[in-house]
């Protein structure tokens, strides 16, 4: 994975072969955990690094759930060689990794992604059929178990922002929801997405404060103030429904709601106007400003666990 | 494979509430096939849009009839999605040799 190119954007064979060179390259850091298969039948695979211990605290990280989003599994793929390279190298690291585990999914919406290498590169959806009707796919992020159904996303299932049947309709978000419930130790939940340069906390379905937005916002000023730190990138941070609008059924809602209390969403680069069409020679640099933002929640949850 | 010839993304500035509704209502127009990038939020935030060949006409003069600002943010989508797979595919052809 030293030889492997960063700076493009890759299929989903190649990412997988990506993940299977990590492992094999760091077997006693690096595993990979096979938590469901998708609409279509792909696996949905987890990367877990861990330095032992028995179910110990831990960080779940995921991206390209939205398939499009492109510059987040690009993203995924370059954390995961950050945090294999890093571990006894970088001290903040090492200390996180010494107490706790981090689980990253890479390619959160299998089905969506192939579907963007293969017929439409502006999918965003899962691939599910709705009986009744034409259109196909589910919003990954409209489907969770967390103000499910409310106003914030859509009864179309023409809709890009389709809730689906019921919550945890998505075999892609079933198969999280199980793993996070079985693991039971989650203590920072990090939804990644694109675009508009944002970093998010709950709650997207109500007006009503989480009752740890103070520590939220402040967190996310941190972090946002690490990541601009790098290139200047100019992030806006806040909660879900007041910093954008109105988003019912998402990630991160339900995993606070499941007492996660470090969630967050990312919303990536663009910066200027190519939008889901990031140039991939904007891939390291958003992954390393990302990065940034991405270790000063993960060491403030190491250094207030719950 | 799903081509998007003559597709447009418009970024829109909307100046006041009134225009984010005018702007919601054109979502609802299920027949113009809109493609929100970033949907309608807080004022003060674009809104982008990609917009089929087919639509272009009747969103601009929609927008210009309500007053409401838009740039073009990309003149034409496929060309964009051309360049991208053309390094995609020269990395694969690369790596394969």
């Amino acid at each position: 994975t030293d030889t492997f190119n960063y700076a493009i954007y890759h299929t989903l064979e190649e990412i997988y072969g990506f993940i299977d060179m990590l492992v094999a390259e760091y077997p006693q850091l690096v595993s990979k955990l096979q938590i469901g298969n998708t609409y279509e039948g792909r696996p949905i695979y987890v990367l877990k690094f861990s330095t032992g211990g028995d179910n110990r605290p831990a960080i779940w990280i995921d991206t390209g759930i939205h398939s499009r989003e492109w510059v987040t599994q690009a993203s995924g793929v370059w954390f995961a060689k950050k945090i294999a390279q890093d571990y006894g190298q970088d001290a903040a690291l090492t200390s996180i990794l010494d107490s706790m585990d981090i689980f990253l999914e890479i390619v959160t919406n299998p089905d969506g992604f192939a579907f963007t290498l293969s017929k439409n590169r502006l999918w965003r959806k899962t691939r599910s059929i709705t009986a009744g009707s034409l259109c196909v796919g589910v919003d990954p992020n409209r489907n969770w178990d967390a103000g499910f159904g409310l106003a914030g996303a859509s009864s179309s299932p023409c809709s890009q922002t389709y809730y689906g049947k019921f919550a945890n309709s998505e075999v892609e978000v079933k198969s999280i929801v199980d793993f996070v419930k079985n693991h039971g130790n989650i203590k920072a939940f990090i939804s990644i997405h694109s675009y508009s340069q944002l970093l998010l906390y709950p709650y997207g379905y109500t007006t009503e404060s989480a009752a740890d937005q103070a520590e939220l916002d402040q967190l996310a000023e941190s972090a946002v103030k690490a990541l601009s730190s790098l290139y200047g990138t100019h992030f806006k941070y806040g909660s879900i429904i007041d910093t954008i609008y109105q988003a019912s059924g998402s990630s991160i809602d339900w995993a606070y709601n499941q007492g996660i209390k470090y969630s967050y969403t990312f919303e990536l680069r663009d910066t200027g106007s190519y939008g889901f069409l990031l140039p991939a020679s904007q891939i390291v640099p958003t992954a390393q400003e990302t990065w940034l933002a991405l270790q000063t929640i993960m060491e403030y949850t190491l250094n207030h666990l719950y | 494979k799903e081509d998007f010839v003559g597709h447009q993304v418009l970024r829109i500035s909307v100046a006041d509430e009134a225009q984010v509704q005018k702007v919601t209502e054109l979502e609802e127009l299920e027949h113009l096939q809109l493609d929100f990038w970033r949907g309608p939020a807080q004022t003060g935030s674009p809104i982008d849009v990609r917009v089929p060949f087919a639509s272009l006409q009747a969103v601009k003069v929609f927008l210009e009839t309500h007053g409401i600002e838009y740039t073009i943010m990309i003149e034409d989508v496929q060309s964009l999605l051309d360049e991208e797979q053309e390094q995609m595919f020269a990395f694969q052809a690369r790596a394969a040799s």
